[in-house]
C-alpha cells in the first residue's frame, strides 16, 4: 500500500539507491534520447526522495552524469559541462509508467581541471560567436550598441541550450535550434508574439457543428 | 476520414503571412479559415484583411490578443471582410477604416467543432481548413519535423497561440497536422508547423472552430 503523503513542510525520507534505480535509469534514458551513440551520458551516483500519493510516486532525484566529449557546438552542452554533470530530475511513476517532469543539469565545479577547460571555453566562445554572426546575417539583425549585441548574444547562447533541452524531451521527429526568434528571451517572445487571452477567456459561445458523418 | 488531406494542394490556402511584432495570431487564424470557406463556397481564393479585425473588432485587443469566436462575430456585425490589398496589414492598432462597399467576403455564422481528432480530420477534409488554438511550447525554436512535446510541458490548459489546420497525414507512420502559422515563411517548414495528431498534443483539439458561409 502506498505510504501516506508527508505532512506539509515535512521532508520525504531519503531512499536507498536500489529503489531509485528505475526512475534514475528512466531519467537517464530521456536525457540520452536523440543523442548520437558516441555522446551518451552514463549514470554516476544517485540519491533522492519520494512522495507517494494515490497511485503515483513523485521521485526527486539528484544524480551525477558522466558525459563523453562532443565537438559540434550546435549539439553539445557547454564544454565545462562535458565531463561531469550534476542533475536534478523529477520523475512521476504512475502505475509503473514513468514521466519526466523536470530536468535540470549543470556542470560540477571543475575549476581544478585547469587549463584544458579554459581552452575549451575559449574555443566554445569562438564557435558561438561565429554561429551568432551567421544568425545576425541570416535574419538581418541590427543592434544599436555593442552592449546590446553582447546581451543578445548571451540570450542567443542560452536559447541554444534551451532548444537542446526541448529537443531532448520531444517524442516526435521535430528538430529545434536557431530560428529568427533565437535572440529573444522567453518573456519577450511570449509578450510580443503570443496571445494570453486564449487561455483564460471563453469568448462568445458558438453552436456545435454537425459531424460530417451525420446524415 | 481519408488517410491524408492537404488544402494547399487544392488551392484553398493563401501564402504564409507574417504578423510581425504583434500578438494578432487570432486574426490570421480566422482570416485563413474564412479564406478557405469562401474558396469552397465561391471557388475563388481571396487574401483577406487581418488589419480590419485589429482595428474594428472592439471586443478583442488587437496586438494584445483576441479570440476567434469574437472575431467571427465582428465579421458578421461589420458586414464582411475586405481584402488584404484594400485594407493592408500594418501590425499595430489603427483607427477602423472598414468600408462595407469594399467588403468582398461575408460569413453567416460560426461553429465550434468536435474535440475528437478523427472527427476534426473528417470535417477538415470535407469542409475546409480549421481555426485552432494551441500551446506554443517549443515553437520559438522549431525548425522542421513533427513536434510532439511531452504533455506536462505542452499543457492543453495553457493555450496561447491561434493557427490554422490546413491538412493532415502521416510521415514515416507518424500522424501529423499540417498547420499554417503566421510568423512568415522564414520560420518552420516554409512557415508551416507540423504537430503530432491523435494525442491532443498541445491542446490542438480544444478550440477548433470555423466560419460558415451559406
Amino acid at each position: 500500500a502506498p505510504a501516506p503523503p508527508p505532512a506539509a513542510g515535512a521532508q520525504a525520507p531519503e531512499l536507498a539507491p536500489a529503489e531509485l534505480l528505475a526512475p534514475a535509469r528512466f531519467a537517464l534514458e530521456m536525457y540520452n534520447r536523440d543523442r548520437p551513440a558516441g555522446t551518451r551520458a552514463v549514470l554516476g551516483a544517485v540519491r533522492g526522495r519520494v512522495r507517494r500519493a494515490g497511485r503515483g510516486s513523485l521521485y526527486s532525484l539528484k544524480a551525477t552524469l558522466e558525459e563523453t566529449p562532443c565537438n559540434d557546438p550546435t549539439v553539445c552542452q557547454l564544454p565545462v559541462s562535458k565531463k561531469t554533470l550534476l542533475c536534478s530530475f523529477e520523475v512521476l511513476d504512475e502505475l509503473g509508467k514513468h514521466v519526466l517532469l523536470r530536468r535540470d543539469c549543470g556542470p560540477v565545479d571543475t575549476k581544478i581541471t585547469g587549463a584544458g577547460v579554459a581552452e575549451d571555453a575559449g574555443d566554445f566562445t569562438v564557435k558561438m560567436t561565429s554561429i551568432f554572426k551567421d544568425f545576425v546575417i541570416t535574419y538581418n539583425r541590427t543592434y544599436e550598441t555593442k552592449e546590446e549585441a553582447q546581451w543578445r548574444m548571451s540570450i542567443f547562447v542560452n536559447n541554444l541550450v534551451r532548444a537542446q533541452k526541448i529537443q531532448a524531451l520531444d517524442r516526435g521527429t521535430a528538430q529545434y535550434g536557431v530560428t529568427k526568434f533565437s535572440d529573444l528571451t522567453e518573456e519577450e517572445f511570449h509578450t510580443i508574439y503570443l496571445n494570453p487571452l486564449l487561455k483564460d477567456n471563453p469568448g462568445q459561445k458558438m453552436r456545435r457543428a454537425k459531424s460530417v458523418e451525420d446524415p | 476520414a481519408l488517410p491524408e488531406w492537404d488544402w494547399r494542394e487544392k488551392g484553398a490556402v493563401t501564402k504564409v503571412k507574417d504578423q510581425g511584432m504583434c500578438g494578432s495570431c487570432w486574426a490570421f487564424s480566422v482570416t485563413g479559415n474564412v479564406e478557405g470557406q469562401w474558396f469552397l463556397k465561391e471557388g475563388n481564393l481571396l487574401s483577406l484583411s487581418e488589419q480590419e479585425l485589429l482595428d474594428c473588432d472592439k471586443v478583442d485587443k488587437a496586438c494584445l490578443g483576441g479570440l476567434p469566436s469574437n472575431a467571427y462575430s465582428a465579421i458578421k456585425i461589420l458586414g464582411g471582410l475586405e481584402t488584404e490589398d484594400d485594407y493592408s496589414y500594418q501590425g499595430r492598432l489603427q483607427t477602423c477604416s472598414f468600408s462595407a462597399d469594399k467588403a468582398k467576403v461575408y460569413i453567416n455564422d460560426s461553429v465550434e467543432l468536435s474535440q475528437n481528432e478523427h472527427k476534426m480530420a473528417a470535417w477538415l477534409a470535407k469542409k475546409g481548413p480549421i481555426s485552432v488554438a494551441i500551446n506554443a511550447f517549443g515553437m520559438q525554436f522549431y525548425r522542421r519535423g513533427i513536434a510532439h512535446p511531452l504533455r506536462p510541458l505542452c499543457s492543453p490548459w495553457l493555450i496561447d497561440h491561434a493557427v490554422l489546420l490546413v491538412g493532415y497525414g502521416n510521415r514515416s507512420a507518424v500522424p501529423f497536422w499540417a498547420i499554417k502559422n503566421s510568423w512568415g515563411p522564414d520560420w518552420g517548414e516554409q512557415g508551416y508547423y507540423y504537430l503530432h495528431r491523435g494525442s491532443g498534443a498541445c491542446g490542438v483539439n480544444t478550440m477548433a472552430s470555423s466560419a460558415v458561409v451559406d
